[in-house]
């Protein structure tokens, strides 16, 4: 049998929303240690993996793996028929059709079940190697959101440059072009509102703007955000979800031709 | 110009 349950839908609801642009179906591999997903978007661009460690929920019993596939269309429908405050449970029998989706309202008195068929899914799984970035780059997940927004509206790419100087941000279209540069902070009075960059070499990549769109859908789930980059590989941009674990999207950067 | 490339040239499938 497969149960996990936690006190509030709120993360699972966030969770479901920042990969659902990027995401049509995906496995949810479950084991003792917890959920794992890791899945390409439709043009093998980009790449999620969410980790949801399983001592994070407030119960938790996975007594065989189970991988089960799930539309994140159907999941995310579902999620959205729960408050933020009511506990959710998920949970499955071994060798699952199904999984049930279990809301409770915080005063206990209104009790929702979803089932969801489960689906046959052929899954690749990457190897993501251990790789030392060249630049790594905390800053508020908000001003990450605001500034790909705004730079969308100039081209399609946008390109990250990050030096000791700081952090610039750079789109170049038909009808002009922007940059924004954040500097290292001196001094932040709120550890979620520091830029911090930790630099072993300059680094330059552009990547897609629909792309980066979609990773800041992850906003609400953390305050600040983690950007890795190094030359000529993918970035890495992640988001604590609270203790229980993180999402990471990696999206290839753009080449020269 | 610059093109785009796949996420699977650089993480191998397994």
């Amino acid at each position: 049998m497969f149960e996990a349950r936690l006190a509030q839908s709120a993360i699972l609801k966030k969770v479901l929303e920042a990969v659902k642009d990027l995401l049509t179906e995906a496995t949810f591999e479950c084991s003792d240690s917890g959920i794992q997903v890791q899945a390409m978007d439709n043009a093998h661009v980009s790449l999620v993996s969410l980790n949801l460690r399983s001592d994070g929920f407030d119960k938790y019993r996975c007594d065989r793996n189970l991988s089960m596939g799930m539309n994140i269309g159907t999941m995310t429908k579902i999620l959205r028929c729960a408050s933020s405050e009511d506990t959710v449970t998920l949970r499955a029998w071994d060798n699952p059709d199904n999984i049930i989706f279990i809301f409770e309202s915080q005063n206990k008195e209104k009790l929702s079940e979803y089932e969801m068929k489960l689906i046959n899914m052929d899954q690749e799984h990457l190897g993501i190697p251990e790789t030392v970035y060249s630049c790594v780059v905390k800053m508020p997940s908000q001003e990450f959101a605001r500034i790909c927004k705004d730079l969308s509206q100039f081209g399609e790419a946008i390109t990250i440059a990050c030096s000791k100087e700081g952090i610039k941000f750079t789109a170049a279209g038909d009808y002009g072009n922007a940059n924004i540069k954040l500097a290292q902070t001196a001094e932040a009075d709120k550890e979620e509102e520091a830029v911090i960059i930790d630099m072993q070499e300059p680094v330059k990549l552009t990547f897609a703007c629909r792309y980066l769109n979609s990773f800041v859908k992850a906003t609400p789930l953390c305050a600040q955000v983690k950007l890795s980059m190094s030359g000529d590989v993918p970035l890495v941009c992640e988001y604590q979800i609270g203790d229980i674990g993180h999402i990471r999207y990696y999206l290839a950067p753009k080449i020269d031709d | 110009n610059k093109s785009q490339r796949g996420i699977e040239s650089y993480f191998k499938v397994q």
